[in-house]
């Protein structure tokens, strides 16, 4: 068992409960079955400690320990999801004015005995309790405080507590009979202090605005989104959130980069090894996690580029792995060049495959002088321009009509300009894209 | 290979953050997930979830990991729920 550090400094407990599920969605749970059902999963804790639970009315404060049905945000901090997923949480014992709060999904189908497809509240509840009286998820099994839903009981009038759990709640509140449970003071060592609080720091005015576009290189890197500008950085989860407004510096994340950089042409995740590839001008570097590897920089020239011209290209412009075929594609001056980068013989091979270069025209619907490019979501290829980026569907190369969108305002958390304008088709200057809002 | 299936991927690193076996992100303060660190933490939870230890995201990982289950953390450090809502309301 685990223990979260913090019990209740009294064993005379009370609670409340604040509302019943939806009746829509949990029909056969009536208020009294509620009721029942929540007195029975106190008492499995009460029947393995000296605790008492005692009743009160929700409206004459609550209590220690309150419960509700909430769906969605509700004021915590921590929202719920919706049918499964996540089912309910607790809070755990303190001073703290929401210590010991029990809040259920009330997106879930409760009810007593968990069949045909809805949750069990009573396993639910008694799972809950024990983190509102101080216990943590344990991973043994069998334990009431496993995280995941188990299903209902057998019968909640004979349930009791596996040893696990009653080990768990004896060592915060001793036990029923005489003896001594954990130890002669079955309270916890105190907990180290907290780290002291750091001032705020003013945003450096000098940080290049992310708002204003124009990114040197953009990177899908471990499932997040870079966005590379000047010696710079800003990073968004896949959820889409920005992880601070303010960028980081490169140097200070990415070490073995020359000092001064303040320019990446290019960057991507390597499929065969998920090494990280950087293209600074005519030379590339291989990152092992966030520290460049030895023997870096190399020379461009080694990919083996070369142009229709016949000259040796010099410089990357975009760079990425695209989802639809496993393939890395490395963009240069409108033209672009596609390598097979799976391991033959422990090797990485950096040769192009044969056909190629050919023209970024074949990207069709997007720009052909494109920022960079990264494979997201389901698969599908998003290039991005100055301050707009637009998503050719997994495994497209020609559509024709593509709406480019802000990539500030949908990626980098800018607010939304006042006003919409027509879109331009990025091949042909004169002529609209319009959809039915514009 | 993390760029076969980038989505599958992201949710689980998600999930494994949600739940308390990788560190939150802060781009000031902490290094990009290691694949070393992402496959500790996905044996971390494949042992405290009692499926095979493998280190990699497999279809029994991915099951239990849309397994209905608790909101709260399983491994529970600095970032506690107490201590974030602590937090949250010395901010505000």
């Amino acid at each position: 068992y685990a223990l979260s550090g913090l019990k209740w400094h009294k064993t005379e407990l009370t609670w409340s409960l604040h509302n019943f599920p939806s009746p829509s969605r949990s029909p056969t749970l009536t208020h009294e079955l509620v009721e029942g059902i929540l007195t029975h999963a106190f008492k499995a804790w009460s029947d393995a400690a000296p605790l008492s639970f005692r009743r009160q009315q929700s409206d004459s404060g609550g209590g220690d320990i309150r419960v509700s049905f909430f769906h969605f945000l509700h004021d915590d901090g921590y929202p719920f999801d919706g049918r499964g997923g996540t089912l309910a949480h607790a809070f755990f014992p303190g001073r703290d004015e929401v210590a010991g709060d029990t809040h259920f999904d009330d997106h879930e189908t409760w009810s007593y005995g968990g069949d045909g497809g809805s949750t069990d509240l009573f396993t639910v509840a008694v799972h809950e309790f024990g983190h509102a009286l101080g216990l943590s998820h344990s991973s043994t099994d069998p334990s009431i405080m496993r995280p995941y839903y188990q299903g209902p009981v057998e019968s909640i009038h004979n349930f009791q507590l596996d040893l696990d759990d009653r080990l768990a709640i004896q060592q915060l509140y001793g036990v029923k009979s005489d003896g001594l449970p954990g130890g002669v003071d079955p309270d916890l060592p105190v907990l180290p202090n907290p780290a002291p609080p750091k001032p705020t720091q003013p945003s450096e005015p000098s940080f290049p605005k992310r708002c204003q576009g124009g990114f040197d290189a953009v990177a899908n890197i471990r499932g997040e989104v870079f966005f590379f500008k000047g010696a710079y950085f800003w990073r968004t989860t896949r959820d889409g959130s920005l992880l601070s407004l303010n960028p980081a510096e490169i140097k200070n994340f990415w070490t073995g980069l020359p000092a001064g950089t303040d320019k990446i042409d290019a960057v991507y995740e390597r499929r065969s090894d998920s090494s990280i590839v950087f293209f600074i001008g005519s030379q590339y570097w291989v990152f092992k996690d966030t520290v460049a590897m030895s023997g870096y920089p190399r020379p461009l020239s080694e990919w083996g580029m070369i142009r229709k011209s016949g000259a040796v290209v010099d410089r990357v412009d975009a760079a990425f792995i695209w989802a639809h075929n496993g393939k890395t594609y490395l963009f240069s001056r409108g033209e672009f060049w596609r390598f097979d980068e799976s391991r033959k013989d422990g090797q990485v091979t950096t040769r192009p495959e044969a056909g190629y270069p050919r023209d970024n025209s074949l990207w069709a619907g997007v720009p052909s002088n494109m920022d960079d490019i990264i494979s997201w979501g389901g698969g599908d290829a998003y290039f991005f321009k100055d301050n707009l980026y637009w998503v050719l569907k997994s495994g497209g190369l020609n559509q024709d009509i593509v709406t480019p969108k802000s990539i500030a305002v949908d990626w980098l958390r800018c607010p939304a300009p006042p006003s919409t304008s027509t879109t331009a088709n990025p091949r042909l200057p004169g002529k609209c894209s319009c959809d039915l809002r514009d | 290979s993390t760029s076969s299936n980038p989505e599958q991927y992201s949710s689980a690193v998600d999930w494994l953050g949600r739940y308390g076996y990788l560190p939150p992100p802060d781009p000031r303060t902490s290094k990009l997930q290691t694949m070393e660190g992402i496959e500790r933490a996905i044996r971390v939870m494949q042992r405290f979830g009692g499926i095979q230890e493998t280190g990699v995201i497999d279809s029994e990982t991915l099951k239990l990991m849309s397994t209905p289950r608790c909101s709260l953390p399983d491994i529970v450090g600095s970032e506690d729920m107490l201590k974030r809502r602590r937090r949250r309301r010395r901010k505000r």
